[in-house]
């Protein structure tokens, strides 16, 4: 590995980061999720903690840009240069810069998340089946509103699972229209549009309005890319044009012809020879996550390595099962130090792990594609089972929010409500709902009095009041001592009053005063007898305590003993 | 017997990639990437030969050390990679 001249790094480990904009071939909750994923990466093997930051300066700031974007080192078009960062410092050091003429994905082809349907959010699958014909990209078969749709498990007859892929048609991002749809046609400059345009824009981004007029009304969004649309060239966000001719030829697909890079396009008309309009076809695209993470290595200090198989090494390579290299760790601890945080055990999978809940009242969900058969759900999901929670085997922490049981690990969230039978929800992306929060939460509790939700993360906490939060402040302020590097449970006992966990102590805190009461902490093991002095949760759920250790739970009633010994993942999970 | 197709390269608008020759492309790849072109620490510049830049290149990358534009390092030129100098100016 090496380092930058002079061992260049941050003088902090709460390092700040800001995503200014976004790509549009992926979903923005797929690209939160994917630049979460490249810090955790080094997050697990420092001291470092990476929290998002939503306006102000931090100390990375994230972009999408093209060719010229705003500094000395312009891109260059599809492929060779995909991203570049900056060594830690003030200004534009510590930034990251990502190529947007590239075809970003998660590393297998366009990454396309449903929105609306009845798949809460899950990916679409491809190929899929619909009517007895295989699709390998979103359709508008099936649909008299020419919105593009796909199912999210091989066979659509079978499962009946769909949603819609980004389009113009559904949303917009960026911009000022707060996401709202299109408006076809609009009027720009006192001309009629019908598509979304790059015109009276020099980055080369497609807009549209959101109103029929924009000279009036002065709203407008950015169009996401359809996965069918073409990458780059003249005609970025159109669909190929099949069959077309070029140089007298007919062509009914991609082709390199013509060009000594081997890299296919497509016309985006029936005549290239005529129109000159053409683009890149889509292909497997770069992996977001991939990228990022190198690109933040820079943003923290490591130049490029010349170990093939490191992270830093300056070349793409995609990688399925994604873990970091030995060289890498050795570089960032050189500079860091290491970490307290849990090690990674398994390899990082390129996949997102984000689900998300569109409104149903929107969109029509009952609008299926062709409803035929009766739905039978035997084909796989898309969700990545890594995401699965039966399958993980220690959470970050339990808790009840509004009820329901809330089940935290690295960013996601699961939810098992209280009453019926119900198996859990999710994967969630935490930062969906608290986008201010990292992706590790320690512990968590709701104030039954004020509903106000604490969040413990290492020694700093927030406090959700709604949508509005407080934080991060350190655990300190509350009286905790230093020594405490995390708080991994907290019990409701009465009104105001809250019980904190770490070790082998407990300390009881008083939320009027926002102050540790006298006389604490206090052993564990000597007030709760017969639970593990090391869960690492703690909760009270249905009038019962639970703690938990790895995958089992101790189940203390009011008279305080244990009455039960169970799995977390049958019992409390519910999972089959 | 099929006549093989006689390829012509055309040169499309908006096109930011240009046609390069393979000299062409080791050049501005070793003088991107910091290779040759190098500013020393005295001030002057110096312009190493391209024999020892491709060396250079080739050793940073983890590649054969020939110092001649082989086409292993004229692919690993090819590659799709990070924008950050390899070797620092």
């Amino acid at each position: 590995y090496k380092t930058f001249d002079g061992d260049l790094k941050w003088d902090h480990q709460d390092v700040t980061y800001r995503i200014l904009n976004y790509s549009p071939d992926m979903e923005s909750s797929l690209i939160d999720d994917a630049f979460a994923r490249a810090f955790k990466v080094w997050r697990d093997v420092t001291p470092l903690t990476f929290t998002r930051l939503f306006e102000g300066t931090a100390d990375i700031m994230i972009s999408f840009g093209k060719a010229d974007h705003g500094d000395l080192y312009p891109f260059d078009g599809k492929d060779g240069l995909l991203a570049h960062a900056y060594p830690p410092g003030e200004g534009i050091q510590g930034d990251a810069h990502f190529d947007d003429d590239e075809f970003w994905t998660l590393g297998k082809g366009p990454a396309v998340k449903t929105l609306y349907g009845n798949a809460d959010g899950a990916m679409c699958h491809f190929p899929f089946t619909f009517e007895g014909r295989s699709y390998t990209s979103c359709t508008t078969d099936g649909r008299t509103d020419n919105l593009p749709w796909c199912s999210t498990t091989s066979d659509y007859n079978k499962d009946k699972k769909f949603g819609f892929c980004p389009s113009e048609l559904l949303y917009t991002f960026g911009g000022n229209a707060d996401g709202a749809k299109c408006v076809f046609p609009f009027t720009f400059l006192e001309k009629e549009y019908d598509s979304c345009t790059t015109e009276g824009r020099n980055d080369g981004y497609r807009w549209c309005a959101t109103t029929s007029n924009f000279d009036t009304d002065k709203k407008y969004g950015f169009c996401p890319s359809r996965d069918t649309a073409v990458i780059g060239g003249n005609s970025e966000g159109e669909p190929c044009h099949f069959p077309f001719v070029f140089l007298g030829k007919e062509y009914n697909s991609c082709t390199s012809e013509g060009r000594g890079d081997g890299k296919l396009w497509c016309s985006t008309t029936g005549n290239y020879d005529e129109d000159k309009k053409w683009g890149f076809c889509p292909d497997q695209g770069y992996s977001l996550f991939l990228v990022a993470a190198h690109e933040f290595g820079h943003a923290l200090g490591l130049d490029h390595s010349s170990i093939r198989e490191a992270l830093m090494y300056p070349m793409y390579t995609y990688a399925e099962d994604f873990s970091l290299h030995q060289d890498d760790i050795e570089g960032i601890q050189y500079l860091y130090g290491s970490g307290t945080g849990p090690k990674p055990t398994t390899p990082e999978p390129d996949t997102p792990s984000t689900t998300s809940n569109p409104d149903p009242d929107e969109t029509d969900s009952t609008d299926e594609p062709k409803p035929t058969d009766v739905p039978n759900p035997t084909t796989p999901s898309t969700v990545d089972p890594d995401k699965d929670a039966c399958k993980t085997l220690k959470f970050d922490t339990i808790t009840v929010i509004e009820g329901v049981l809330h089940f935290f690990k690295d960013g996601h969230v699961w939810k098992v409500p209280s009453r019926g039978d119900a198996g859990h929800k999710g994967a969630l992306s935490i930062s969906e709902r608290w986008p201010a929060l990292p992706a590790v939460i320690d512990s968590a509790f709701e104030d039954v009095l004020t509903k106000k939700i604490y969040f413990f993360s290492g020694t700093r906490f927030w406090v959700y009041t709604g949508k509005s939060v407080l934080g991060p402040r350190s655990i300190e302020k509350l009286g905790l001592p230093s020594s405490v590097q995390k708080v991994e449970g907290a019990l409701q006992r009465g009104k105001g009053k809250v019980l904190l966990f770490s070790g082998e102590n407990f300390w009881r805190l008083d939320l009027k005063t926002q102050k540790i009461d006298r006389g604490y902490p206090k052993y564990t093991d000597v007030v709760f007898g017969g639970v593990p002095n090391d869960a690492h949760d703690v909760f009270q759920y249905k009038g019962h305590i639970y703690f938990c250790r790895d995958r089992f739970y101790w189940r203390m009633n009011s008279r305080r003993q244990v009455d039960r010994v169970g799995y977390v993942k049958y019992d409390l999970l519910r999972c089959p | 017997w099929s006549i093989p197709l006689k390829s012509v390269f055309v040169t499309f608008p908006g096109d930011i990639v240009k046609n390069m020759t393979d000299v062409e492309l080791a050049e501005s790849y070793l003088k991107k990437f910091g290779y040759i072109n190098t500013v020393q620490r005295s001030g002057f510049q110096s312009m190493t030969s391209t024999d020892k830049a491709l060396k250079r290149m080739q050793r940073q990358l983890g590649l054969e050390e020939t110092g001649q534009l082989d086409k292993q390092t004229l692919d690993a030129m090819k590659q799709p990679r990070c924008g950050v100098p390899d070797v620092a100016n």
